[in-house]
């Protein structure tokens, strides 16, 4: 590597300095109907943490000197899966085997069938023993979920040569701490993973494009942007 | 762009993490 191991474990060391404290769910209380209330509970979760994203993105090494419509593109197409590591890493280990979306709301299947999540909870519970059986470590969580954005094989690209340089950067600083901790293939393993993070992400998209489409379920106006940027 | 506005309204604003 033509960086020294500590220039490189800046931007793991960074990653971990700006992770963002989780959010708590604000109950919603317009509503008498439970999984409803849940849904609207969620919603309203995701959007707040939507935005604590974008905001968290611009702190990722690299990031911010993309092309604001790479920075876009980027966002449009993994943002869903950024968010997708938080919860499969918050839900791991859990009795009962509950998704834990925040500290103040976890669904256990039941809920998640009622309130028509059933597929979300099933797909959601997969990545997590997955993750799970990996034992990934918190630099390991926050580097994977930087490279699902960075990964996200937007189209069409602005600056392919600067979103390359974006991905490159932080796949190495992924190797170097791998290979710090002798862990050869750990750095291999944890970019295989990454289909089933896309999958999980475009089941967790459909899902709530259901709910809004189907059920009429209202979403928030930034919530519904990305989405349908889907 | 358009069809983005609040994404595009949020990355422009700063470099800074967006405040809620």
């Amino acid at each position: 590597y033509a960086h020294p191991v500590s220039s490189r474990n800046k931007v793991i060391s960074h990653l971990l300095l700006t992770e963002p404290t989780p959010l708590a769910a604000n109950q919603d209380d317009s509503t008498n109907d439970g999984s409803l209330r849940t849904l609207l509970t969620l919603c309203d979760l995701l959007n707040r943490e939507l935005l604590v994203l974008i905001g968290w993105a611009k702190q990722i090494p690299g990031f911010s000197g993309l092309s604001l419509v790479d920075q876009m593109s980027l966002l449009q197409s993994g943002w869903m899966e950024a968010l997708l590591v938080g919860v499969a890493w918050r839900s791991q280990g859990m009795p009962g085997e509950e998704l834990v979306f925040a500290g103040n709301l976890r669904l256990d299947e039941a809920q998640c069938r009622a309130a028509g999540l059933a597929d979300l909870y099933e797909a959601l519970r997969h990545l997590t023993s997955k993750y799970q059986a990996m034992n990934l470590t918190p630099e390991e969580v926050v580097t994977l979920k930087a490279m699902a954005l960075a990964n996200s094989d937007a189209d069409p690209v602005d600056c392919p040569d600067s979103v390359q340089r974006f991905q490159d950067e932080l796949h190495e600083a992924l190797q170097e701490y791998e290979l710090s901790r002798r862990e050869q293939h750990r750095a291999g393993r944890l970019l295989m993973s990454l289909p089933l993070l896309r999958q999980t992400a475009d089941r967790a998209v459909q899902a709530f494009l259901q709910l809004h489409r189907h059920r009429c379920v209202p979403l928030h106006k930034l919530l519904l942007e990305m989405l349908d940027a889907k | 762009k358009e069809k983005h506005k609040i994404l595009h309204r949020l990355l422009q604003n700063s470099t800074s993490p967006v405040e809620l």
